[in-house]
């Protein structure tokens, strides 16, 4: 899930 | 974006201007742990590196770049500009204990075996933890300032909210961080016998200290 290594989160 | 992760992310942004405000008013850094203002900066550090190479939205990379700089703001200003007033005897809490877990951690359970992403799940398990010499130095002293109790309430809350937030986001998009989730409930467990102070005696107007 490449999702989870894009960390849009602060 | 939602009202759960906009909320903690201004209790966060609170939390550090509420520092940095007591520490300029007063002219003092008194009561506050250097040792976990150091290893917020390094967490920010580790963590925003994405900052030169993912673009996310311009409130993201301004809230990175609002971290990193108000960090070192802090650093500055508890070592150099008001070194005096800092209460060092109190600031004991050994962080290797917790830096080398953190480092071990993130080496063995991460999402991918690659140096930016180490470095972001080092930073996610050091945030975790980097209240300890604060709250260690809160214990040996017995009490805080008012002021202080705040920003750590701020603090606490922020990664509570954060945890709303991924409830959200794992219904709402199917989303979910496992190191982020697990790593954050540990954060906000670590604040809870804080909490109930703070509402027990800091909002009734008391001073925040430790029961006898």
């Amino acid at each position: 899930n490449r999702n989870t290594r894009l960390h849009d989160e602060l | 974006m939602n009202i759960f992760r906009l909320i903690g992310d201004l209790s966060h942004l609170f939390a550090i201007i509420i520092l940095l405000l007591k520490i300029w008013k007063t002219r003092s850094c008194a009561g506050i742990s250097g040792r976990s203002q150091i290893l917020f900066a390094l967490v920010f550090c580790t963590r925003y590196l994405d900052l030169f190479t993912h673009y996310i939205s311009l409130y993201n990379s301004l809230m990175k770049i609002f971290y990193l700089t108000s960090s070192f703001g802090t650093i500055y200003l508890m070592f150099f500009k008001f070194k005096a007033t800092y209460d060092r005897n109190h600031d004991t809490f050994r962080v290797e204990f917790l830096l080398i877990p953190s480092a071990v951690l993130a080496l063995l359970i991460n999402h991918e075996f690659d140096v930016l992403e180490i470095l972001w799940t080092f930073s996610i398990y050091l945030e975790s933890v980097a209240i300890l010499p604060q709250l260690f130095m809160v214990s040996k002293t017995g009490e805080a300032e008012s002021i202080t109790s705040h920003y750590l309430f701020a603090l606490g809350a922020y990664r509570g909210f954060y945890i709303l937030n991924w409830i959200y986001r794992y219904y709402s998009e199917g989303f979910y961080d496992l190191i982020a989730i697990l790593a954050g409930i540990v954060q906000t467990v670590l604040y809870c016998d804080f909490f109930y102070l703070y509402i027990t005696k800091v909002l009734k107007g008391q001073k925040f200290s430790l029961p006898a």
